[in-house]
């Protein structure tokens, strides 16, 4: 573990934590995809199979739960909870994000380190988050104008995998033979796709205004 | 066959 590591981690548990925070405390999910939050279940549950079969640490289940746990009841939350549900957007919410989740299997059966079950939806897992913020974006376009905890959410998700670039970086310097391609490029790809929104991101702390 | 390395990255 690595400091670049550990900041990614806390930066992704901070940004299910302000969501969370944001529909349980003010019952409102109002400017969230529910298509990216859909996308980001299947993401765990594909990524963390082998939660019950290899154990890494304590730290490492115990996130794995969190993500698993956090992501699933989002979902519940802004499918079934009624005042939440109430100000879900489901009109503006409309990116087939279906049609992300074949493209990203059929890649990862073709594309793969190792030919097995648990693997290839492993990287299907990689491809699929790497794509899976595209709603959110989408929506964020058409809604114009969010409020802060949705920005900060949005922020916190894209950064977290900025500085897992950099904990890749710095561990092919300093592990012999750690070379990911598939993880780096996804992880890559997935960053490049809030460049957008960080640019407006930053405008706003300039400019003291709303994200626009 | 050398064994991957397990996945300890989240």
């Amino acid at each position: 573990m690595n400091i670049f590591r550990l900041a990614g981690d806390m930066t992704h548990l901070a940004s299910v934590l302000v969501l969370l925070l944001k529909i349980h405390t003010i019952k409102s999910c109002a400017g969230v995809s529910l298509r990216t939050q859909e996308l980001y279940a299947i993401v765990f549950a594909t990524r963390y199979l082998d939660i019950f079969t290899s154990f890494v640490s304590v730290y490492n289940t115990f996130m794995k739960l969190v993500f698993l746990g956090s992501s699933f009841s989002i979902v519940w939350y802004m499918r079934y909870h009624k005042a939440v549900h109430r100000t879900y957007d489901r009109e503006q919410d409309t990116f087939r994000h279906w049609f992300l989740v074949l493209p990203c299997l059929v890649l990862a059966l073709l594309i793969h380190e190792k030919f097995t079950f648990l693997e290839v939806l492993w990287t299907f897992s990689l491809y699929l988050e790497a794509v899976a913020i595209l709603p959110q974006l989408v929506l964020l376009q058409r809604t114009r104008n969010i409020d802060n905890l949705t920005g900060q959410y949005i922020f916190l998700l894209g950064g977290y995998r900025g500085l897992y670039i950099l904990n890749w970086i710095y561990r092919y310097f300093t592990e012999p033979h750690f070379v990911h391609w598939i993880t780096w490029i996804a992880g890559l790809v997935q960053t490049l796709l809030y460049a957008d929104f960080f640019y407006y991101y930053f405008l706003r702390f300039i400019g003291g205004r709303g994200v626009e | 066959e050398e064994e991957t390395p397990t996945k300890d990255e989240l």
